[in-house]
């Protein structure tokens, strides 16, 4: 997964 | 992705596939709200905007496409579906809930990360999530007993959001430049409307009773 990127989450 | 997201990710998914399980076990929509069911597909669509264009993992196109679809289906069941659409009881379902797409749009007017289509919406689709159970709930102290499925729904739906600020917390204490003040604030009021549901549904399961919102 590319953590950090702004809108990781669901 | 920590522990506590992932939980919180599952209990969402599981929350989805026990209204399911419900509507097409029983075949009926009896006690849940179709209004909230909108919402949720509206808070999907607008969240999910980049979900072409923005590859993030597997896991996170994969579960999009599995929350735009679920609650596409069950709006689609609790309108089209006969036998369903039958069950669905329009007249406790009177919650005004345009005027909490009205409100959570004009609020990401002016509060959201920047001042793009993307960001608004999903700014948008948070603070709709947020007050998106409240027909849900109004619905459950209308319609007096609850069943068991319902109530696990409702109990499951409010619990992931409270994984979720476990999961900010870890962030915040784990990554440097970790905030997500828009998420976090929503996500603890999306929770906190959860609190008398919760109160009730812990002394159903406490008494082994069913589960009765007081009107």
């Amino acid at each position: 997964i590319v953590e950090g990127k702004y809108h990781d989450e669901l | 992705m920590n522990i506590f997201r992932l939980a919180g990710d599952m209990t969402h998914l599981l929350s989805i596939l026990v209204l399911l399980l419900k509507i097409y076990a029983t075949k009926s929509c009896s006690g849940v709200s179709r209004k909230t069911q909108e919402l949720y597909a509206i808070v999907f669509l607008a969240r999910y905007l980049d979900l072409f264009t923005d590859f993030i993992s597997v896991y996170n196109t994969f579960m999009k496409i599995v929350f735009i679809a679920s609650s596409l289906a069950i709006v689609w069941c609790i309108r089209v579906h006969p036998m369903v659409k039958r069950s669905y009881d329009k007249d406790l379902d009177t919650f005004r809930h345009y005027l909490l797409v009205a409100a959570s749009f004009l609020l990401a007017l002016f509060l959201h990360e920047k001042f793009t289509f993307l960001e608004i919406f999903w700014a948008f689709s948070i603070y709709l999530e947020a007050v998106a159970i409240l027909p849900q709930l109004v619905l459950l102290q209308r319609s007096g007993n609850v069943d068991n499925l319902t109530g696990q729904y409702v109990f499951f739906l409010g619990a992931y959001r409270g994984l979720y600020i476990l999961n900010w917390i870890y962030r915040y204490l784990t990554e440097p430049r970790f905030t997500r003040w828009i998420a976090c604030v929503s996500g603890v009021v999306q929770t906190a409307l959860y609190a008398d549901f919760f109160y009730y549904y812990f002394i159903s399961w406490k008494n082994n009773s069913k589960l009765k919102l007081p009107a």
